[in-house]
């Protein structure tokens, strides 16, 4: 998560989704807001905290084989800058939907709903607990 | 060839290929589209 | 980036090493296409287990549901959803003796593909052998499979490299991970490059020591490991460590890199540590006279504890061997695991490695050896400094002989084997997890037998296909 260009392709990979949402015609911009958010949420979220393992054979005889992708992050290291990033990047698409849906009442729901999924398995209190 | 590489669909097979192409037009479509209205 | 480190009392020689970065718009194109795939994969995989398509992976019958799952799908994702979409570039399989051109089978039992067939003669001398002892030992090193050619042929290679004793094993990747374990044990530390070898790996693992990794080839980084080592000792005891052993390569062949030997020896001998050094790709193609990378900086092999090498790259042998002083070998002829219970080395590769190695030695009374060596540095550093004119990125040392040339894209690595191959030019591609994500290769092998025809055959074929494929990333083009 810290090679060369990753975070730009993941920036670009989210700008990607959203101008997807949007050219959707029947759709408004609070709409492909909260849309946005939640369908990056729980993509990340299945990526990150869901699937276990890794998608190819490592020389640990199978150490990773029980660990979501986040902890096996850095090695299990908490605090690192690819942790600190991946966190706020949700909270800054999370003030941006809240921001352009107005805070509406349903919007937010939503999106608190969607973001809490996701920052709840990233607090180092539940790295491990199953 | 440059587009089959780059994408790596010159990895995939033919109806994967022709899956991928036509999601692209159908999204590139409604950008356009979405584009004019909004102009 | 080039790090031209000539310090005068260390190096002998210009050490230049360059491993230019991947161009940004280029890493973000590979990410996208390993996202595309990813996506394809989990397409392909519902679709396997809706039937919707046909599985032809094994997999536990309906009544085995219950038990605990035998295979672990997730973990070869990428063997079933990219690995095999482009995996005739890696399963060739090769019908005639290693050389500089080899025959390849035409997978679909087509004809056989002419590589212009030129391979090596087979001597005499193992025919010999072969009708007189056969082809296999059938006993190890302790009982009857000990022979007088063994252990003459273990004091020519300690002769080669100059020092006490040597030992011989019948597999290069035994003579790793099975003598590291006799070497070190529980209360030692053995600190690793991060690029190793599964061998070592493997090795160090077994052994039940302390593993420490450091950034490949980084001194700064081994040292303060060493540092740390030294000051705390071991963890919660703080004991003192009973040894430190430091296990290096002499050529890095996925990086194309040379370890930097005499920084490391200064380290070990500042610090009063052990120096394991692997010359599996090194060994018969560095040096003056092929000794190996203690001879091509100009070091004393006896600051080398543990030497280590194979026979499979430079000899046309298979196998390895351990040298050093007298009493490590005898000691590792009573604890190593291959000398206990493996068979020993079959008598026609020992007669291969001891015409090949007394080639080298210039004890043939020829001096084809020494010519060999020389042209293999030339054809290198010619083969090397073509690829970078033509704007191909090359990573590692301008003398190593193994030339990483980078792809980066998923697709481009399957493009470029297919490509070459139709162009008659075999080529190892190598990509994703065994390299970073974003640093798939090319992998060139130079031989002492290219001549120059060969070489720029070949490079006019690397470069119409790095045209084909736009593969010309670099941005430090160099004048011709």
């Amino acid at each position: 998560m810290n090679s060369r260009g990753i975070w730009l392709t993941y920036a670009l990979g989210v700008g990607m989704l959203h101008i997807v949402l949007l050219s959707i015609p029947f759709f408004s911009v609070p709409v492909v807001w909260t849309l946005t958010n939640v369908i990056h949420n729980f993509g990340m979220y299945v990526f990150m905290h869901a699937v276990k393992g890794t998608p190819f054979e490592t020389p640990d005889q199978g150490k990773a084989r029980l660990l979501t992708h986040w902890e096996q992050l850095d090695y299990g290291v908490q605090f690192t800058s690819s942790r600190c990033c991946n966190t706020c990047s949700f909270l800054c698409r999370y003030f941006l939907a809240s921001f352009y849906t107005k805070y509406d009442t349903a919007h937010f729901v939503i999106n608190t709903a969607s973001l809490l999924s996701v920052l709840i398995p990233k607090l180092p209190q539940l790295h491990g607990v199953r | 060839y440059q587009y089959l590489l780059v994408t790596s669909l010159y990895m995939l097979e033919p109806w994967e290929i022709t899956i991928f192409n036509s999601l692209l037009i159908t999204v590139a479509a409604m950008a356009v589209y979405t584009g004019y209205v909004f102009m | 980036v080039y790090h031209a480190a000539c310090n005068g009392e260390l190096y002998s020689r210009p050490f230049i090493e360059s491993f230019e970065e991947t161009p940004m718009l280029v890493a973000v194109l590979t990410y996208m296409g390993y996202g595309i795939l990813t996506i394809f994969g989990y397409l392909r995989d519902f679709m396997r287990e809706w039937k919707i398509e046909k599985c032809h992976i094994a997999r536990e019958r309906e009544e085995q549901k219950d038990f605990v799952p035998l295979y672990q799908d997730f973990e070869n994702f990428y063997t079933r959803n990219l690995y095999m979409r482009i995996r005739d570039s890696w399963n060739r399989p090769i019908c005639s003796v290693p050389g500089a051109t080899f025959d390849l089978v035409e997978r679909h039992l087509g004809p056989e593909q002419e590589n212009n067939t030129t391979s090596l003669t087979v001597l005499s001398p193992k025919m010999r052998v072969t009708v007189k002892f056969g082809v296999g030992m059938a006993s190890t090193r302790q009982e009857m499979g000990n022979l007088d050619r063994h252990e003459e042929l273990e004091k020519l290679v300690a002769s080669f490299l100059g020092v006490e004793s040597a030992m011989a094993f019948g597999m290069g990747f035994a003579t790793n991970s099975m003598n590291i374990p006799a070497l070190a044990g529980k209360g030692c530390l053995i600190l690793s490059d991060e690029l190793n070898h599964a061998s070592l790996v493997l090795g160090a693992r077994l052994s039940g020591s302390t593993i420490r990794v450091f950034k490949h080839n980084n001194m700064q980084s081994l040292e303060r490991l060493l540092r740390d080592a030294i000051v705390h000792g071991q963890p919660r005891t703080h004991r003192p460590w009973k040894k430190i052993l430091i296990l290096v390569e002499g050529i890095y062949s996925m990086e194309g890199s040379i370890i930097r030997l005499p920084e490391v020896i200064a380290l070990k001998k500042k610090y009063k540590a052990y120096l394991y050094l692997d010359e599996a790709h090194s060994i018969g193609a560095l040096g003056p006279y092929g000794r190996g990378v203690v001879e091509y900086f100009g070091l004393d092999s006896k600051d080398v504890d543990v030497m280590m090498g194979t026979f499979t790259k430079s000899f046309g042998a298979a196998g390895g061997y351990i040298a050093g002083r007298k009493d490590l070998i005898d000691y590792l002829l009573t604890h190593s695991h291959s000398a206990i219970y493996a068979t020993s080395m079959p008598l026609p590769v020992v007669e291969q490695i001891i015409t090949s190695m007394k080639c080298i030695m210039g004890k043939d009374g020829t001096t084809i050896g020494r010519s060999r060596i020389q042209r293999l540095a030339e054809n290198t550093v010619y083969f090397r400094r073509r690829l970078r004119e033509m704007g191909f990125i090359i990573y590692g040392n301008n003398d190593s002989p193994v030339v990483p040339m980078m792809l980066y894209m998923p697709a481009k690595i399957g493009a470029f084997g297919r490509e070459m191959l139709k162009r008659n030019i075999g080529v190892v591609v190598v990509g994703f997890p065994a390299t970073p994500i974003i640093e798939s290769r090319a992998r060139f092998c130079i031989s002492a037998a290219h001549t120059k025809e060969m070489l720029d055959r070949a490079l006019d074929v690397i470069s119409e296909v790095g045209d084909l494929l736009q593969l010309k990333y670099s941005r430090h083009k160099v004048l011709p």
